[in-house]
């Protein structure tokens, strides 16, 4: 059995450090280089894409391109996933015409509580009633949605999400929403990116 | 000497899960429990924190409000940084105005270029002119910068930046931008929140 944890938290650090790795075009690594880039022992890394297969080379390391791949496999990101969003603010907005989205979902609705929006284009996509949600996350079976409304909305809106069959949430609002057990809720903080850079900086200017 | 990169990398993820735990009205926590919640060796995390001292009790683990005090000192956020904004649309517009960064960030100004937003007031900030940022910089002796411009003016930007002083550049454009030595850049990238949620879902669903 592949450790839990190894899934849902080492993974992700390998996916992103890889992205860049190969935005950079940087052809080959060793678990050694790896390891230091992301604050993870070497051997760890080394145990944790064991259980997927034998990606590395004696003495070469891990082909970038090859093994961003593998994890993207690995991890479902080699598939669509289908998303709506709610909240269609400064946020929302930003995040609707964020290239950076287009390269595993798709969008399938974005909605809304403001009559002056309702109606209104925001990138390619119509604004639509909050009451329209339902029918669309069940028609076209979308499993996910990016809540970003005002925090007094936010359980009313996860509530609404949970009813119609979303399974996971990506929620902005500063406050923590309960959800059902088969729901899975992910906070995201723009301040923790704020905070990583200024560890960095500070140990840099030691 | 306190490896390089337990502070870079691991310590963070001990923050932001320290941060939600102190939300949820948890008192203690044991290094087991922790590290399952963050995917990290609880033998690993024990060896990071006694480099800063002996905080964990035999058999009640850590106490969560006092350890993440702790770790905030050690990191730098038990002061207050100062922050600017270049580029006021959408997305930094949604920045302005969240209540997030109040905590440890003291926003200094926020700058565009175009003369329609120039002057009018977001949240609290009048809309400045990106001619003025580098004198803004200098007088408040500004260390970090938000970079929410479209991708064409990103390099542009960031060179006008490290010029003016800037230490840390947090890059929400959808492009690398090349900074001297002395400058830190990070790439915030909201899709791999998403990436994070759909890799919960995929193990949650086995
Ligand atoms: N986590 C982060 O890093 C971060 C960063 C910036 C903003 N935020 C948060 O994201 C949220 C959105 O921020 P913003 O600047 O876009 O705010 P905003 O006020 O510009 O947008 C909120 C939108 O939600 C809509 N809305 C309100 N109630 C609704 C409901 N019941 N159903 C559907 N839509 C509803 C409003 O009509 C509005 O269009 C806020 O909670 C803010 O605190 C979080
Ligand atoms: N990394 C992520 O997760 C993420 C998410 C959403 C958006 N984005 C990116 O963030 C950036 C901003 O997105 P947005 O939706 O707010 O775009 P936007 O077009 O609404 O805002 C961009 C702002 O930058 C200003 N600007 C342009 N050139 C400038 C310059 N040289 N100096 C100062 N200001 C300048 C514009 O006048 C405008 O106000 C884009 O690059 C977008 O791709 C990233």
């Amino acid at each position: 059995l592949i450790p839990k944890t190894a899934i849902r938290k080492r993974l992700p650090l390998y996916l992103r450090c890889l992205t860049y790795l190969h935005q950079m075009g940087i052809e080959n690594i060793s678990s050694q280089n790896f390891g230091e880039k992301i604050g993870i022992d070497p051997s760890q890394i080394r145990r944790d894409l064991s259980y997927f297969g034998d990606f590395g080379k004696q003495g070469v390391g891990y082909n970038v391109e090859n093994l961003l791949h593998e994890l993207k496999t690995i991890l479902g990101l080699n598939q669509r996933w289908k998303v709506v969003l709610v909240g269609v603010g400064n946020l929302g907005q930003a995040l609707v015409n964020y290239s950076g989205l287009q390269y595993n979902f798709d969008l399938m609705g974005v909605f809304d509580t403001d009559p002056e929006k309702i109606g209104s284009k925001v990138g390619d996509h119509e604004v639509q009633d909050i009451k329209k949600v339902s029918s669309t996350i069940q028609k076209n079976g979308v499993k996910l949605a990016i809540l970003a409304v005002p925090k007094a909305a936010a359980q009313e809106v996860g509530d609404i999400l949970a009813a119609s069959g979303i399974k996971g949430i990506l929620n902005f609002a500063p406050v923590s929403i309960r959800a059902p057990g088969n729901v899975i809720v992910h906070n995201a903080d723009l301040s923790f990116e704020l905070q990583n850079l200024v560890f960095s900086l500070i140990y840099s200017l030691k």
